[in-house]
Parts: C-alpha cells; structure tokens; sequence
C-alpha cells in the first residue's frame, strides 16, 4: 500500500460518503443517474468474485463489502424507497447502458491477464467502470444546474482514479516488472472521460458558481 | 494481477 493507493480508496469512499448523504440529507435522488449506480453495482460484484476465495488483508475485504453493500443499496433506495425513487429523473436517464455492458464484456473475452472466469469478470469491472460514469454525466448535462453534493460526489469519484494512476506510477517505478496494463489504460480512459466535468468544476469553485455544465 | 496471480488493489 502506497500514499497514492490509500488517497485513491479513501476519495472513493468519500464520493459513496457525500452520495449516501445526499440521498439521506434530502431524501432525494435528483441528478444522480440510477443507470450508473447500477452499472458500479456490476462492476464491484464482476471484480470482488474473489471475496471469499482470496484472502489479501482485513482492508482490503472489508473495503470491497463496503464497495459491494452501497452500491446495491444506493440502487435500491433509487429504485424500491417509497420516498427517494419519486426524485428520480427517469426522463432524464436515458442512457442505454446495455451497449457499455455488452462491449465491455466482449473486450474482457478478448483481453484479460488469464482465461478464468474470475479473470475474465474481473478485466470486464475495469473496462466497464471506465465507461460507468457516462449516464451520469449525460444526465448532468440534461439537468442544468448541479447541486453541491451530486457535483462533490462526481468529483471525488473522478479524483481517485486518477490517485491510482499515480500508484500505478509510482508501483511500476518502484517495484520490479511490476505492469498493470489492462487497469492502467483503463484508467486513464476513466479518468480522461471527466476531463470537462473537472473543468467546469473548477471554473464553479474559482468563479464560486453554481455548477452547471453546458447541454 | 502481480506474480502471486492475486488482485491486490480495489
């Protein structure tokens, strides 16, 4: 574990923090995208099948239930609460995820480190959580004007994988023949893919705006 | 996945 990799999982689960607070704080699921919440519910359970079969560390599992237990529950709250699922812009979210599924899944039969089922899934996660972001910041585009927890939470989910291309540089700089490939571009894909939404956060937060991305 | 065929990252 590295400073990099403790920063990058610590953002994450600050953006599932601020997300978890923002349905609770205003019993309300405005602006944020069920699709991508659902496609992260994917991507935890397709990568974390070693849960029970791999032991690494006490963080490590207890991380990965955590990952696991919010995501789903986020989606249930979104979907099955009789209060928060009203809130859900279901006009606005659109996006037909279907196809990221799809090609992600036919990547990961094409490239991955081993053909094992638990590899396969686990390289279809990381192409999968690339792309994950996309209804989200479709429907951020849709609905105007962001409010400040739903614009923390795409920050701080688009703010850690770029810590972990920083672990991932300073892993391969300091240890031997360590590569990462599939995560690497992976991620650098990811994280490009947030590249205007942290332009115009950044021009909300210096011009102490409202958040708003252009249509 | 490092040598030991394991992920060790999240």
């Amino acid at each position: 574990m590295n400073i990099f990799r403790l920063a990058g999982d610590m953002t994450h689960l600050l953006s599932i923090l601020v997300l978890l607070l923002k349905i609770y704080a205003t019993k309300s699921c405005s602006g944020i995208s069920r699709k991508t919440q659902e496609l992260y519910a994917i991507v935890f359970m397709a990568r974390y099948l070693d849960l029970f079969t791999d032991f690494i560390s006490v963080y490590n599992t207890f991380m990965k239930l955590i990952f696991i237990a919010s995501s789903l529950a986020i989606v249930w709250c979104m979907r099955f609460h009789p209060v928060v699922r009203r809130s859900y812009d279901r006009e606005l979210d659109t996006f037909r995820y279907f196809f990221l599924v799809g090609a992600s899944f036919a990547l990961a039969l094409v490239w991955h480190d081993k053909f094992t089922l638990q590899e396969v899934f686990w390289a279809f996660s990381i192409y999968l959580e690339a792309v994950a972001i996309l209804p989200q910041l479709v429907l951020l585009q849709r609905s105007g004007n962001v409010d400040n927890l739903t614009g923390q939470y795409v920050f701080f989910l688009g703010a850690y994988r770029a810590f972990y291309i920083l672990n991932w540089i300073y892993r391969y700089m300091t240890e031997p023949r360590f590569t990462r490939w599939i995560a690497g571009i992976s991620g650098v894909v990811q994280t490009a893919l947030y590249a205007d939404f942290f332009y115009y956060y950044f021009i909300s937060w210096k011009n102490n705006s409202k958040l708003k991305l252009p249509a | 996945t490092d040598d030991t065929g394991l992920h060790d990252e999240l």
